[in-house]
């Protein structure tokens, strides 16, 4: 196993035990600047990891959080590439630098281990959590359709046999409901990004309802522009807009529910797949994918940090 | 380990809602074990659609019959997948 971060490769696919090696790594490293909270336990009672990026007590936070659904690997890949490019650049970019010595970030990068544990192991294609459904042979709820904003509606299904099973009921998967705490308990995070594969879109609420968001015209705006950074690397297509106008109505949505929480930078990326791979993205399409989603992010955080409300 | 030989993903491009109904039709039946990456919301949309090789020439026959257009995106997801676990060895190795 790579002795520093500096020797993790960053353009390879990991396991679960190796980005748990790795989030280990890079706080000893930076024990200044990051830590290691455990926000939970998931279903198979694997912590629930988060990097805390901190300068200073009592500060709003910014969320970031990848791999909730399990096969979307470059997510997971680029979450890892993130929290490496923060310690990097923090003292190094003024624009991260002063974010940071305002806001505190938070990355989750592995949203649903035992999902993402069990694509490794079972089934590269697996996409829920892991925790069994009474009454049913099928496995797994779709933690993206579990929340607590629209829950059950439109765009989500009781069938625990489908990919897009909502759940028992809302906030039921630990993975879920752990976050919902922690967002609760801080209280002071003013942004929150989701991030899956893909598609290549920037999406903000809502899902569950085609009322507009009473901030879209201000969401709407910051879309276009962290869409502009993104491309200005690899003129990667992105669309952008609200989830129910841009791909589909999705109830118990994710950003549906922290948006409804006061977070109003709340979004929702689907990172690149080049048109070619879906979930299958090659490994060397990782760090591309991770450094242009990184300006969209250092756009969304930078407005965040220039507009407090 | 769940392989997947044989499996295809398809890009499908819809041209009416006519044609995203019938996607939506062929997306309820079960026993093809079909899971849509992106599902059929809308004409301006793409669909792709993993297809096990034991429905490959169900689906294809479908597609043609309703005249709905369509690509190979993944001419083989193991194969796909056998590229990813070659290049994640090498890297442990």
């Amino acid at each position: 196993f790579p002795r520093s971060t500096d020797d993790f490769v960053y353009t390879n696919y990991h396991d679960l035990n190796s980005i748990y090696s790795f989030m280990d790594m890079l706080v000893a490293e930076n024990s200044n600047l990051v830590s290691k909270i455990v926000i939970g336990q998931s279903y198979e009672n694997r912590p629930l990891n988060v990097l805390k990026f901190s300068t200073g007590a009592n500060r709003p936070g910014i969320w970031i959080d990848t791999g909730i659904h399990s096969r979307e690997w470059v997510t997971q890949a680029s979450g890892i590439w993130f929290s490496k490019k923060i310690v990097t650049d923090y003292g190094r970019d003024p624009v991260l630098t002063d974010i940071l010595n305002n806001y505190d970030i938070f990355l989750e990068i592995v949203t649903n281990p035992d999902g993402f544990a069990y694509t490794h192991s079972r089934d590269r294609m697996w996409r829920k959590t892991r925790k069994p459904n009474s009454g049913s042979s099928c496995v797994g709820v779709d933690p993206n359709r579990n929340w607590d904003a629209g829950f059950g509606g439109a765009g989500s299904s009781s069938s625990p046999c489908t990919e897009t099973y909502r759940g028992p009921s809302a906030h039921s998967e630990p993975e879920v409901k752990a976050i919902v705490d922690f967002v609760k308990s801080h209280g002071k995070i003013k942004a929150f990004v989701s991030i899956h594969s893909y598609s290549q879109m920037l999406l903000y609420p809502y899902g569950y309802t085609s009322t507009p968001a009473k901030d879209q015209a201000e969401l709407h705006e910051l879309a276009r522009k962290a869409i502009t950074s993104l491309q200005s690397l690899y003129n990667t297509r992105y669309t952008y807009g609200s989830i129910i106008s841009t791909i589909y109505q999705a109830s118990g949505g994710t950003i549906d529910w922290t948006y409804n929480q006061g977070i109003k930078y709340s979004y929702t990326f689907e990172l690149r797949d080049t048109g070619r791979y879906g979930f299958i993205l090659p490994a060397n399409q990782i760090v591309p994918t991770a450094e242009e989603t990184w300006l969209a992010l250092m756009a969304i955080m930078e407005h965040t940090k220039n507009n407090p409300y | 380990k769940k392989t997947f030989e044989g499996d295809q993903v398809l890009r499908i491009t819809p041209k009416d809602e006519a044609q995203i109904s019938l996607l939506r039709e062929l997306s309820e039946q079960e026993h093809l074990g079909l899971d849509f990456w992106r599902e059929p919301v809308h004409e301006s949309l793409p669909v792709d659609v993993h297809v096990p090789f034991h429905s490959l020439q169900g689906v294809r026959a479908f597609l043609g019959y309703h005249q709905i257009q369509y690509n190979v995106m993944i001419m083989d997801v193991q194969d796909l997948l056998d590229d990813e676990e070659r290049e994640m060895v090498k890297y442990r190795s």
